[in-house]
């Protein structure tokens, strides 16, 4: 049970669903059935196998040209080679952190990468002020500048337990668990029902669950 | 709720860039 693996010819970046089970909370099934999620945006531009930027833009915004700071840092987190695509595994990987039984832990710390814009392990002050301006570029939400600031500075005094100006990776923690509903968009409840949503994995399935 | 009482992550969290179940929609 379970043993059966065929050599079929598949996408450049495809990689072995048993491996991909094994390194994330998806079963056999799910991750082919991630396959079929994966199979349809990384052909909807261009069929090539990789999900590209704009493939990316168009699944979440229905609009392939519509760019958003905190797209782009998602799609720069998923593309864990850093090579402009997401290829399957890094997008099974990356979903993994989504998942509702993924630690919370591991969730706050995908966050704080996200957040952490120019990536030097700090959330620092101009980078929350860029990120509530980009948000409210995004939505009809118009606020003056000095309640952008006013905002950003009780957030930040709040979050900035030791005060330097900058929060690092612990404070982040500590606020995340006083205020759990931030990290409410990092798990995604439709992940455990993922083989319902894409059945067709069925028929191609190559592996038997045997959980 | 008053805007300045807004937590800005809170505010940040709701960005349709963020919301990826949008991938799974039909």
């Amino acid at each position: 049970m379970g043993c059966y693996h065929s050599k079929k010819a598949k996408s450049p970046g495809y990689e072995d669903p048993s491996i991909l089970s094994a390194e994330t909370p998806f079963t056999v099934n799910e991750v082919e059935a991630l396959h079929e999620l994966f199979k349809k945006l990384s052909s909807s531009i261009i069929d090539d196998g990789f999900i590209h930027k704009e493939e990316f833009q168009l699944a979440l915004f229905r609009n392939r040209n519509k760019r958003n700071l905190f797209a782009d840092r998602v799609f720069d987190l998923f593309d864990l080679k850093r090579n402009g695509v997401i290829e399957f595994g890094e997008f099974v990987r990356s979903l993994g952190v989504f998942h509702p039984n993924t630690p919370t832990e591991d969730k706050i710390t995908f966050a704080f990468k996200l957040y952490d814009l120019r990536q030097t392990g700090y959330i620092e002050r101009e980078e929350l002020k860029d990120m509530v301006v980009a948000l409210l570029q995004e939505s009809d939400l118009v606020l003056s500048d000095e309640v952008i600031e006013i905002i950003v500075h009780k957030t930040f005094s709040e979050a900035d337990a030791k005060g330097d100006g900058r929060i690092d990776q612990e404070e982040w923690k500590e606020f995340v668990l006083k205020n759990p509903s931030l990290i409410k968009n990092m798990t995604l409840p439709y992940l455990k029902d993922i083989t319902v949503a894409f059945p067709s994995f069925v028929l191609n399935s190559e592996v038997e669950d045997s959980e | 709720m008053a805007p300045v009482t807004m937590n800005a992550f809170e505010l940040i969290s709701t960005s349709q860039g963020l919301n990826l179940s949008s991938l799974f929609e039909k």
